[in-house]
Order: structure tokens, then C-alpha cells, then sequence
């Protein structure tokens, strides 16, 4: 059961260092609190964001914290294949650089997984492969396939649906 | 496995019948604050056979129906319709259909490709393809940081889980 | 005891009316679960958003909960006026109209009140009397006077603070 | 009354002294994430004199006082300058300047124009002014969905509270 577990979580932890290098640049591991005990302990998220010094993923910022879970979860994939992810706006507290990594992160992951993913960004909106607008009238919901348009400044679909 | 395409009707603010089709890749849902993105998460859910109403947003599960000034819809119905050529769902066909239908009263009827089933049932075959309605997959709204702010031990428990 | 209440609920209440308005274009009220005897019962935010029925704030969605607190807090301002505001990141689920017409209301408002805005967002940026972009460099943080520049899509000042 | 400037040293990423004045109407702040942004509001919440570790996002007041890889700060020191004039604060000069230093152990010490003062005098004089470090009026990051999620008995409270 241990040895199970070790070898499970070395592969994640590897996983999630690739995933946050490709996300940040910077670098990210999991550590067991109690390395010779470890289901004494419990599972700590390091990461070194550039031009930083590690931290303790508990004690960084909004966005930081955004960024690191994404990670983890897709961290996860390979030990725990799940056929699609629903997302509904993690990009909220992300600056427009980290929303514009993670588009790029999506779109490809997207090509081993399924992904629905909810935001009001215009980066994310652009990854796509197919973008769907929703709209409410005389209170009730109605949803219309928006052609894919690069560089929206406009405000984007969510103008287009008023 | 891959969702296919998921049909609400009668649930939230899906009053009239819409059905979105989704992407094999990467489908994106955009759109104004309050418009009804959210409410296709919870049907996802409700449809995977959430029973927490806290994870419908409401104070009970009678809360998805449809109630507008004209009428309240008599029921609600999400169907996810997944593309199983893989075979993950241990079901002998290359489509397969799951609904739910509330309409007030226990949980609600479950549906296999259109045939009344155990919510049990259900549940068992869909874990096989680890698909279920609360899981690391889906984030709900505000939840992004939930993982980040776990406590270690809290964290210990989630992949212990999952090995 | 209860009449000065019942009057500053009435002015708070108008307010808000007023704001909601002025920001959504819909009819917003203030309601006492218990009119008789008001301390007995709760104050009810009530909403009705352009296009929809009129609903309890506490199931609105994300966005539609950001419009009516930042509505209510500056409707308090006529009745406990304070010095300043200090908001962070309250944009973080608002769509691009909405985010647009926020930054109005802050433009406005800020003519009477001290605001200081944290934001990610592009429209509330430019609504700024002064901008400042804060980088960090050797993991201390530096604080620049950023020119002020309209229509920004290129990611705007948080890219060039890269 | 209004907020002139704000000086922060050796507060969490604020490790060299740095000085934000601030706009009688609206300021801006922005900028990458992680680049402590949300540090200058604990800043201001430090200087106002909060108490409690959670509000200003740690786990010990100590929390605040820089630490790099090449050192730890002394002490973390904040300082507000207000313009008095319309003298809503009520003491005696067109610009007061409140400031507040921690070096770890006890609160740190609390100064009003440059001399030591009690926290509980400085408190009052503020609290005249409506100027407290927890109020509507201070929003944190994640909180602005706070208010439309209270109960109504919670939201009763708050308008009492005014009245
Ligand atoms: N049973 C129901 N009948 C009718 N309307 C409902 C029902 N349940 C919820 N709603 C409405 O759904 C709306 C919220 O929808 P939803 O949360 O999906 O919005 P959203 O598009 O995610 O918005 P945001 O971008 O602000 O998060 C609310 O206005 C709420 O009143
Ligand atoms: N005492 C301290 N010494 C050094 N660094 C600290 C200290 N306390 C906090 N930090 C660092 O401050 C950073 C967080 O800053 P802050 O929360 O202000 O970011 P932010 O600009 O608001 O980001 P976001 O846009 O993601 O919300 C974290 O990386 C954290 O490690
Ligand atoms: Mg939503
Ligand atoms: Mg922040």
C-alpha cells in the first residue's frame, strides 16, 4: 500500500512540476510532510514562481493560488484519468498573462481530454474549439454557437449578447 | 469516453428545451452575469446524480425547477448523452444516454439509453469510468483556490484516494 | 429607536434603488422580512436585473452578487459616510458590460469619496484618475506611475510590468 | 478627509521603503499576480490597526514583517497621511499622519504625528472619522460576494449597527 502510493505520488508530483514549468516557467513539486511516515503527515503544494522564492502554495496570492491548482488537478490525469473537465471561470483572479497561459495549457490538454470551460475572459474564449454564448430572455436561457474571432477588444461575444 | 451532448429542459433557467453539443477538445460557454452558465454545471451534476442541494446552489433539490412569472415547469430533465466507443462505461454500446427527470419527491427518475435504472446501478457504472458529479474535474465557480487552501492532511486524503 | 431605523432603512433603501439603477438599468430594493417589527426579522436585498424577474440576491449568480454588494456599500455612504474605499479585485466575475459600467459608477462616485481600486481588468483601469502597477523584482515589490492610455488589448499595463 | 499617502517598509514583499500617493478620486492599482498588490491592502489594515492574523492573511502578526532569501526585515512599518483639513479627524493639524511599527511581540508600537500614542486613543480619534481597518467600505480580495450571501438577520445587524 505504501509502495503503491510512493510510486503514485512521485508520478504526480513529477507531473505537476512539468505542468507548472510549462504554465510559469517557474518550478513546483509536492512534498510529504513526513517523508519516512508519510500517511502521518500530509501533502504540502512548493512552488517557486519566477523571480521568487519558494513558498508554501497556502501562503501566495490569489492568482498564484489559481494557477498552482490548475495545476494539481491536471496533475493528477495520469493516475486518475477522468474523460472531461468542467471549469467555471478559473481565470477569475488570473492576470492577463496567466489568463493567456492557461488558455494555451487548455488547448492543449485538450487534445488527450475533454474540456467545458465557463469564463467571461476573452483569451480563454479564443482557445476554443467551439465557443457557445448563452443569453437570457424573458427569463429563460438560450445558447447560440459564436464564430471564432481572434484579438476581440470589443468586449467580445458577452457584448454581442445583450 | 467523451461527453457527446448534454439536453435541459425544465431545469433553472432552461425553460424551453436546449440542447449544446460539445466539443471532443476544448468547448468554451461565455455570456452576460446571470444568463444560465453556471446553471449547465449544475445540471451536469444534477444529471451525474448530485444530491446535495448546497452543490445545486439551492436550499433544496425542488429548487432546479424552472419557475418563471408565467409558470413553474412541471419537471426537470438533464440528459448527457456520452460517446462510449471506448467502452469505459461498461455498457455494450457505442453511445450512451443517462437522464434524470425530477419533479418534486425523493430523487427522481434515472435513465440508461431511455430505460428506468437504479440510481445505485448508475452510479457504479459510471464510477468504472471515474464519472462522477463532485470530483477533482469539476470546479464550480469561486472554487479554484479550494485545493490551495487545504490543509496538508486534507490534501494527504485526496490522493490517498485516488491510489 | 425604531423610527430612526425605519428612516435610515428608507434613505439606504433609495439609494440603492438609485445605484442599482444607475448601474443596471433594473430595479433594486432593500426589504424587511418583518415590517411590524422590523428588529425581528432580517433585511432582504431584492433585485430584479433587466430582463428577468425579480429575485432574492442570494440566488443571483456570481456577477449579479457583485453588482448588488458593491451597490449596496456605496448606497450606506449617505447614511455613515467614511473617507475612503478600498476594493480588491471586486471585478474578478463581472462580464465586460458590467465591468464597463462599473468602472462608471467608481468614475462617478469617486467624485465625492476616496477610492482605491485594486483590478486586473482593462475598462476599471482606465477609469483611473491615477494608475500605479506594482512588480516584483529579487522578491520585492516596486511601485511604478503608470501612464494612462485608453483601449488597451495587448494585456495593457500587466504586461508591460513583465 | 482623505488618504494622502501610504509608506510601507519592510512589510511582507515591501522590503525597500516605498511611497503610493494616492488620488483624491479614484487610484488604480494593478499589476502582475503574486506582485503585491493585496500586501498594500494589508497594509493599510496593519496601519489602521487589525489585530487579527487572518485578516491580514497569516497565520501570526508576524507573518508581516519581510522575509527574503537574503534577510529578514527588522521590523514591518506602515504609515497613512491624511488631509485633515476638513478636520473630520479630531485633532489639530491640516495633515495627520498615523503610522504603525512591528518588530514581533505585543502589537507594535502605534504613532500619531511622529509621537508615541496608545492604540486605544488612536482607535477613537479614527473611529470619529468612520476610519476603521474592518468596514464595508474595505473590500479583500474573494470577500465582494460576501455581503449578498449573509443571512438577513446578519444584514439587519449591519444596518442597526449604522443606525
Ligand atoms: N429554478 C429556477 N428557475 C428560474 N430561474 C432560476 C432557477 N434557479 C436559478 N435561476 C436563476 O438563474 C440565474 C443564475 O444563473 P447562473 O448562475 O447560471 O448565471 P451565470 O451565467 O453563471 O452568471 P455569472 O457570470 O454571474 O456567474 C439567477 O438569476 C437565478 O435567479
Ligand atoms: N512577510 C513576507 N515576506 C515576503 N514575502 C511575503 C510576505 N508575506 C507575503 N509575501 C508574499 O507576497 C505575495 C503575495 O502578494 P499579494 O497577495 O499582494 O499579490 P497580488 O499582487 O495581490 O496578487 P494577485 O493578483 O494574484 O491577487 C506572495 O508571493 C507571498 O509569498
Ligand atoms: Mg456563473
Ligand atoms: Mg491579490
Amino acid at each position: 500500500k505504501l509502495k503503491t502510493f510512493l510510486s503514485a505520488f512521485e508520478g504526480i508530483s513529477q507531473n505537476f512540476q512539468e505542468i507548472f514549468r510549462r504554465m510559469t516557467g517557474g518550478d513546483g513539486r509536492l512534498v510529504l510532510e513526513n517523508p519516512e511516515n508519510p500517511f502521518e503527515g500530509g501533502v504540502d503544494i512548493s512552488a517557486r514562481f519566477p523571480g521568487k522564492a519558494e513558498l508554501s502554495i497556502g501562503s501566495a496570492s490569489g492568482g498564484e493560488k489559481s494557477v498552482a491548482t490548475v495545476c494539481f488537478i491536471l496533475a493528477l490525469q495520469a493516475f486518475r484519468p477522468v474523460p472531461f473537465y468542467a471549469f467555471d471561470e478559473i481565470d477569475a483572479h488570473l492576470d492577463p498573462l496567466n489568463t493567456q497561459k492557461l488558455a494555451e495549457i487548455l488547448k492543449e490538454r485538450s487534445k488527450d481530454s475533454q474540456f467545458i470551460v465557463i469564463t467571461l475572459r476573452d483569451s480563454t474564449i479564443s482557445a476554443g474549439d467551439k465557443v457557445y454564448g448563452v443569453y437570457l430572455k424573458d427569463g429563460v436561457s438560450n445558447v447560440v454557437c459564436l464564430p471564432r474571432i481572434e484579438g476581440l477588444g470589443d468586449g467580445g461575444p458577452s457584448e454581442r449578447l445583450k | 469516453v467523451h461527453i457527446k451532448k448534454i439536453t435541459v429542459k425544465g431545469f433553472k433557467t432552461f425553460g424551453r428545451k436546449t440542447t449544446i453539443s460539445l466539443e471532443k477538445g476544448l468547448t468554451i460557454i461565455t455570456g452576460p452575469n446571470g444568463s444560465g452558465k453556471s446553471n449547465i454545471m449544475d445540471a451536469i451534476k444534477f444529471a451525474l446524480g448530485e444530491l446535495s442541494p448546497r452543490e445545486l446552489r439551492g436550499a433544496a433539490i425542488s429548487d432546479v425547477i424552472h419557475k418563471s412569472q408565467k409558470a413553474s415547469a412541471g419537471s426537470a430533465y438533464v440528459s448527457i448523452q456520452f460517446d462510449n466507443r471506448d467502452r469505459r462505461i461498461p455498457v455494450d454500446s457505442d453511445i450512451v444516454t443517462i437522464s434524470r427527470e425530477y419533479s418534486g419527491g425523493g430523487e427522481g427518475i434515472y435513465r440508461l439509453n431511455g430505460r428506468k435504472i437504479s440510481r445505485k446501478y448508475l452510479m457504479d457504472l459510471l464510477s468504472s469510468a471515474n464519472i462522477m458529479a463532485t470530483g477533482h474535474n469539476i470546479v464550480p465557480q469561486h472554487s479554484i483556490t479550494r485545493i490551495a487552501e487545504l490543509s496538508p492532511a486534507e490534501r494527504m486524503k485526496i490522493i490517498a484516494d485516488l491510489v
